[in-house]
């Protein structure tokens, strides 16, 4: 049911937001810019890769390949496949104004590795 | 996956959804995670807690608003703003300094001079701060001009409008009223407009951080070609005493020493089309 399948939907590996606005956190008093950090970040179940739908075809082979998976090994898992950069630009602990660039701080896609 | 790929660390992700149903415990814990992770990243041993007199230089802010794709995504991208792009493309850390303004011998009204002639004022910038890990690449002086009031301008020659503004490295410890010095940089403007003007003082600088060579800071001498007593050292706004208009804010004002350098950790500073 749509329901159900949306249910199922949420529970795989994918992107959550989490935004951290900084002067929530009182942070901007060092955090000159930006506002706040798209924090994302990568969750959710890595099920192993068969989509339902094959079941219905060929039958014996699919049911072949889902009984032969070996349980023992782990099962894959959720994480960042593409990051991007971020710059912020702060005070450090001598008053002193920093812009630093960091690459590989946002996390734009997540897969099951 | 590295610490910086995400910067939920590994505990706080279970605690997430609960964060959304922010359990206070939960989500202070996983926030003080989440600053000690950006703490780390941007190399500091514990969170700043800035002076209330920090001022944050319109030109980094500028800087960062370009590099972030914010200003282009606000259109509000300042034409006559020079993104130092060759500087930048080297460096993923751009720094601001100010002098140290008490270690200014203290000034009279007016600018010194010694037999009519400009003598060099002494900047002192204070660089211990900067990580042993971070390789400069280049440093820039910048200097704010003040428009000379247009009636008197307007009264004069086309060469009674220019200056002379030469910075140099001072090589040794200054003895009264004497500084041994080596040119760094030089420009002859008119004094008909106000912007900024940016000296490379890269050689200097990377001698004092790269060599460890002893830092007896700048100079900077500004000469009005004429000799016009009433312009001299009006033109330039390099000391908080001389001719303060009111209003003004020293601090948005002042010279700036900027850096540009790179700890290895991600790439350069170049100018990003906002996602």
């Amino acid at each position: 049911s749509p329901k159900q399948r949306g249910r199922k939907r949420n529970r795989n590996c994918r992107r959550h937001a989490l935004y951290v606005d900084f002067s929530d956190v009182g942070w901007n008093d060092w955090i000159v810019a930006p506002p706040g950090y798209q924090v994302y970040y990568c969750h959710g179940e890595c099920l192993f890769p068969l989509a339902d739908h094959l079941n219905s075809t060929n039958h014996a082979i699919v049911q072949t390949l889902v009984n032969s998976v070996n349980t023992n090994i782990p099962k894959a898992c959720c994480v960042p496949t593409e990051l991007s950069a971020t710059s912020m630009l702060y005070l450090d602990e001598h008053d002193k104004v920093v812009l630093k660039n960091y690459q590989e701080m946002v996390v734009e896609g997540c897969g099951c590795r | 996956e590295s610490n910086h790929a995400s910067l939920i660390p590994e505990e706080g992700k279970k605690k997430a959804p609960a964060l959304q149903s922010r359990t206070a415990g939960q989500s202070h814990e996983l926030l003080r995670d989440f600053e000690a992770t950006l703490l780390h990243m941007f190399g500091l041993r514990r969170r700043p807690r800035p002076s209330r007199s920090a001022t944050v230089p319109r030109y980094l802010l500028d800087l960062y608003r370009l590099q972030s794709g914010e200003a282009e995504e606000a259109g509000t991208h300042d034409t006559g703003f020079e993104y130092p792009e060759r500087s930048a493309s080297r460096a993923n850390t751009v720094r601001g300094f100010h002098h140290e303004e008490h270690m200014e011998p203290v000034h009279p009204g007016e600018p010194q001079t010694k037999n009519g002639e400009a003598i060099p004022l002494r900047f002192l910038f204070n660089l211990s701060n900067i990580p042993e890990d971070e390789l400069l690449s280049s440093a820039e002086l910048r200097l704010f001009r003040q428009q000379i009031d247009e009636a008197i301008t307007e009264s004069e020659g086309d060469k009674d409008q220019l200056h002379r503004i030469n910075v140099y490295e001072v090589l040794k410890p200054p003895r009264a009223g004497q500084l041994i010095t080596r040119l760094l940089d030089t420009r002859l403007v008119r004094h008909n407009t106000s912007r900024w003007e940016s000296f490379d003082v890269s050689p200097a600088v990377l001698r004092w951080t790269r060599e460890r060579l002893p830092n007896y800071g700048l100079a900077v001498e500004v000469q009005h070609l004429n000799q016009t007593p009433h312009h001299q050292g009006r033109h330039l706004r390099i000391s908080r005493s001389l001719h303060q208009e009111p209003g003004e804010d020293w601090e948005q004002l002042r010279p700036l020493l900027v850096t540009f350098g790179h700890d290895g950790k991600g790439n350069p500073l170049t100018r990003r089309a906002k996602r």
